[in-house]
C-alpha cells in the first residue's frame, strides 16, 4: 500500500 | 492588445493535445516575453508548466501583461480545426471575453477565424523551487512512451531507480513483473537516440503508471524527454520545445505508509 503525495505537499502558493 | 502568430501551426497543436486531457481549465499568461501556463491536475497529483517564448513567433506583439482563462477542451477542438500546416494567430483585445484563433494555409487560398469564449478560472499559481536533482535522465521519448505503456499493461505503478549501472523501471501486478533496464548509451549516430545518465546520488521513487502514460503525449513535442528526480521532490519529465520552450509535467511521488 502506497500513499500518493499531492504537489502541494512540496510546492506552496506563490 | 495581443497577437501571436505561429508560422509552425502544428506545435500548438500538439502542446494542447499534449495537456488536455490532464488538466481542463487553465489561465495562460501573456507577458511581453512570451506565454506560460501552470495548472494541477482536479486530484493535485500533478503540474503541468508550459513556456513559448517569443523568440519563437514570427509576429509577437503583448502591449501588457494579461491572463486569459481557457478550456482546454474547447481550445483543442478549435485547433483541430488548424491543419497541420496552417499558420495560427492568437488574437485578443483588453478587456475582451473572447480569444481568436486565425488559421492560414500555407499558400493564403484560405483563411478561417474561430472565436472561443473566454472563462475566470480561480487558480492557484505555485512557486516551483529551483532544485539540484540526484538524478537525470535524458533518452529518446519515444522510449519511454514504449516502456510506460509497456509498464501499465503489467501493474499501476512504475519504480524508477537511477544508479550508476543504468536507470530501471519496474512494476508488479496481479499477473507477474517487469523490469526494464537501460544503460548509458552515447554511441548513438544521432543524439537524440542517446540514452545520457548524470547521476550525482542514486534514487529510487515509485509513480503511478497513470499519470506518466499521460505525460507521454507529448512524445510528438520533442525526439528526447529528461526525467529528473529527488527523493523529497515531484519528478520532472519536461519535453523540451525546439528554440521557444517547454512543457514539463511534475508528477507527486508514491510513498510507504
Amino acid at each position: 500500500p502506497c500513499l500518493q503525495r499531492k504537489i502541494l505537499d512540496y510546492f506552496k502558493d506563490d | 492588445m495581443l497577437e501571436l502568430r505561429l508560422v509552425q501551426g502544428s506545435l500548438l497543436k500538439k502542446v494542447l493535445e499534449s495537456i488536455k486531457d490532464l488538466v481542463n481549465d487553465a489561465n495562460f499568461d501573456f507577458s511581453s516575453s512570451g506565454f506560460s501556463l501552470q495548472s494541477m491536475d482536479s486530484s493535485h497529483v500533478a503540474l503541468v508548466a508550459l513556456l513559448l517564448k517569443s523568440e519563437g513567433f514570427e509576429h509577437y506583439r503583448c502591449d501588457r501583461n494579461t491572463s486569459m482563462g481557457m478550456n482546454l477542451g474547447n481550445m483543442s477542438k478549435m485547433l483541430k480545426c488548424a491543419g497541420n500546416d496552417d499558420i495560427i494567430t492568437i488574437k485578443g483585445d483588453d478587456g475582451s471575453d473572447t480569444v481568436t484563433f486565425m488559421f492560414e494555409s500555407p499558400t493564403q487560398d484560405k483563411i478561417a477565424d474561430f472565436e472561443m469564449k473566454l472563462m475566470d478560472i480561480d487558480s492557484e499559481h505555485l512557486g516551483i523551487p529551483e532544485a539540484e536533482y540526484h538524478a537525470i535522465v535524458k533518452m529518446p521519448s519515444a522510449e519511454f512512451a514504449r516502456i510506460c505503456k509497456d509498464l501499465a499493461s503489467i501493474g499501476d505503478t512504475v519504480v524508477i531507480s537511477v544508479t550508476k549501472e543504468g536507470v530501471k523501471f519496474s512494476t508488479r501486478g496481479d499477473i507477474g513483473t517487469a523490469n526494464i533496464v537501460l544503460r548509458q548509451n552515447t554511441t548513438v549516430d544521432k543524439p537524440e537516440d542517446a540514452t545520457v545518465i548524470e547521476m550525482n546520488e542514486p534514487v529510487s521513487m515509485t509513480f503511478a503508471l497513470r499519470y506518466m502514460n499521460s505525460f507521454t503525449k507529448a512524445t510528438p513535442l520533442s525526439n528526447t524527454v529528461t526525467i529528473s528526480m529527488s527523493p523529497d521532490l515531484p519528478v520532472v519529465v519536461e519535453y523540451k520545445i525546439a528554440e521557444m520552450g517547454y512543457v514539463r509535467f511534475y508528477l507527486a511521488p508514491k510513498m510507504e505508509e
